[in-house]
């Protein structure tokens, strides 16, 4: 199974086409390195985007320089996955 | 393995095998009511299985619901199970879902991409694609809900095979997909098709390749209105709903655009919970509360099928 340790899911709000299409730009300028959960679609909708431990850092500091507002929707999504295969096996049992 | 459909537990996410299993019995357990039919294989030979809903009769007016064409949305198949169960354990009960299944059948594909799923249980938790692979590329997967022949290769979708979003070489390459645009195609008769995702709450209609509203706006949107109230009085979960280009975004080749265009007016998609903490990851104590709640709103998208023959 693939390892998710450290991974996070960054929940942004854009406040206007502009944030929007720089949000567009990250998955050009990081391909196959941030997963947008939720994609940027339009204003009133928050963008939820995974992304890898390894990128956590460079991805906040672009959030950050263009005035992205972000909060941590999910701080560590290997948690969540150890979590969830257990109540798996639980259930088995 | 789950030996009888009662010993299953509905609160609890299962594997493809599990839920193949249990298929059998449930069909086993409601052969007066329920049978299931063999449409297809998917890219890595697995079956491609729905689960015919009828009381009788050829060729009946027909409603379609499928869950899991994006893989790690699990949500949407543990629905899609208690929800099968929910029919045949109301039919006889409820008038609306008796009247409708003397009148007409149900189909239900829980499992619309089982080489994704069986690879989210295995490998990735987080795949969403299919598995097929082509020469000479190097990313592995197809974007099911972008490869259908409507509006294919438009905005919202991709044609790099390593983005989420790729739509396949041509309109229904893939196996998952041509399974069911010939099966109800060659049905003839589907009057409703719901296509249930996951997460955001939100009900739409088509047309996701286009901003321009459908013949039926008004109509499909009084329904998702009526469908969202209703839902949202089982839990308090509020929905957003209207077309999915101007509720969402713009999707090219989406699955409600291809059934709209052939003829399905109640075309509808549905983005199930999460309001905001897990995403793909909503615990298994929140499917029941899921189910119910869609049950509702399917019901009222159902009756009203029932209701406005066309």
């Amino acid at each position: 199974q693939m390892n998710f340790t450290g991974d996070q899911v960054l929940r942004v709000l854009a406040k206007n086409e502009e944030q929007l299409s720089l949000l567009r730009d990250l998955e050009g300028l990081k391909p196959q390195k941030v997963d947008f959960w939720r994609g940027p679609a339009r204003p009133s909708l928050p963008v939820d985007m995974r992304v890898p431990f390894s990128e956590l850092k460079d991805v906040k500091a672009y959030l950050g320089s263009h005035g992205l507002a972000y909060s941590v929707m999910i701080k560590d999504i290997q948690v969540l996955l150890d979590e969830e295969r257990e109540a798996m096996a639980k259930s088995r049992r | 393995l789950e030996r009888s459909t009662s010993s299953f537990s509905y609160a609890s996410y299962h594997t493809l095998e599990e839920i193949y299993s249990w298929i059998d019995n449930f069909v086993a357990e409601h052969s007066d009511i329920v049978s299931k039919i063999r449409i297809g294989h998917s890219f890595e030979n697995r079956s491609i299985v729905v689960l015919k809903f009828s009381t009788g009769g050829p060729q009946r007016r027909a409603i379609w619901i499928d869950t899991g064409i994006h893989s790690r949305e699990w949500i949407t198949h543990a629905t899609g199970i208690w929800t099968a169960k929910k029919i045949v354990t109301e039919y006889g009960k409820d008038r609306t879902l008796t009247d409708l299944l003397d009148a007409m059948d149900i189909f239900m594909e829980i499992v619309t991409n089982p080489d994704g799923f069986a690879f989210t249980h295995s490998m990735n938790r987080l795949w969403r694609k299919n598995k097929s692979t082509r020469p000479g590329i190097f990313c592995i997967g197809v974007d099911l809900n972008r490869n259908w022949k409507s509006g294919f290769g438009g905005n919202g979708s991709n044609n790099n095979p390593c983005s989420e979003t790729y739509r396949g070489p041509s309109p229904q390459s893939e196996p998952e997909v041509a399974a069911i645009v010939d099966f109800i195609t060659s049905h003839g008769n589907i009057k409703a098709l719901i296509s249930i995702h996951s997460y955001s709450q939100m009900l739409m209609y088509p047309y996701g390749h286009s901003s321009e509203p459908v013949p039926n706006q008004k109509e499909l949107n009084d329904l998702a209105k009526d469908a969202a109230q209703a839902l949202y009085e089982v839990h308090g979960i509020q929905y957003i709903y209207g077309s999915i280009s101007t509720t969402l975004y713009v999707a090219s080749g989406i699955t409600v655009d291809w059934a709209y265009d052939n003829g399905i007016k109640f075309s509808f998609t549905f983005e199930l919970r999460d309001t905001g903490r897990y995403g793909f990851l909503l615990p298994a104590s929140q499917i029941i509360p899921t189910a119910q709640e869609t049950w509702l709103a399917l019901r009222t998208i159902m009756e009203h099928t029932l209701n406005h023959p066309y």
